[in-house]
């Protein structure tokens, strides 16, 4: 917690997808802070905490300096007497966050977040692992079935408003024009990702209707969701030769 | 060959 928001950081157990999830304090109804504070909670009990509350209730977040529980109030919002809380003890993670280094990105697309959802689920269909190339045309993504021999191919065209749906036969890869609205290019730029956290990055859809995919050379792909309250990061490490 | 890379090769803990 800071004094511009909270910022969260979860990351899995292979070290191959970390999440960075950023709420503004102008998305609390009140945010106060007397200095900066790091905690490492567990994130099922947080989530089993919060599923407590209804869409209307009032939650309060609060921690003390040398804390070691986080105590979360449920209120009623019209009946500010009834009050439950809950806490949840803090775990030692051995860290506190990973420092993630900014770097300027080779190429950044933006695209509808319904169609990258798209996208990943029926790659991941077909494949493990999908190769991601930003070109100066536009961007493409593939994904190989080494089994069937089977080739799925998304493409995004720079400045094309055409939206249309080839399928495959004679092996031809079947493949989305999609409209892209906005993009930055640097220099081409390919990297390869696990299928299987692409879908997990793709499924945030609900928070924003654009997802920006932004990508450098030999390192980690950064899926990001922007919306008015703050900004949701996935950061996939990419798949190397070996 | 191809190998799955590990974030913490890219990112250091604080």
């Amino acid at each position: 917690c800071s004094k511009e928001g909270i910022m969260l950081q979860g990351m899995d157990e292979f070290h191959i997808s970390l999440v960075e999830f950023f709420l503004s304090k102008r998305s609390f109804e009140s945010y106060a802070l007397c200095h900066d504070l790091c905690m490492s909670l567990p994130i099922d009990s947080l989530a089993t905490v919060l599923k407590k509350a209804n869409d209307d209730d009032v939650c309060t977040l609060k921690a003390g300096h040398k804390a070691k529980v986080l105590t979360v109030a449920i209120e009623t919002r019209d009946q500010p007497w009834l009050v439950s809380k809950h806490d949840v003890p803090f775990i030692d993670l051995g860290s506190e966050y990973l420092v993630i280094s900014r770097i300027p990105y080779d190429a950044k697309i933006t695209v509808w977040s319904t169609r990258f959802a798209r996208l990943a689920h029926e790659l991941h269909q077909l494949s493990g692992s999908l190769d991601i190339q930003i070109i100066h045309e536009g961007a493409r993504f593939t994904a190989l079935d080494e089994g069937s021999g089977k080739k799925g191919c998304f493409i995004f065209r720079r400045a094309k408003v055409v939206d249309e749906y080839r399928d495959s036969e004679d092996d031809e890869p079947a493949g989305a024009i999609i409209h892209e609205f906005h993009r930055y290019f640097h220099k081409a730029t390919s990297l390869r990702v696990s299928t299987k956290y692409l879908v997990h990055a793709s499924k945030r859809a609900p928070l924003s209707s654009k997802v920006s995919v932004l990508m450098k050379e030999d390192q980690p792909l950064l899926v990001q969701y922007d919306f008015y309250e703050g900004v949701l990061k996935f950061y996939i490490a990419p798949r190397i030769a070996d | 060959l191809v190998a799955q890379s590990d974030l913490l090769d890219y990112y250091k803990p604080k």
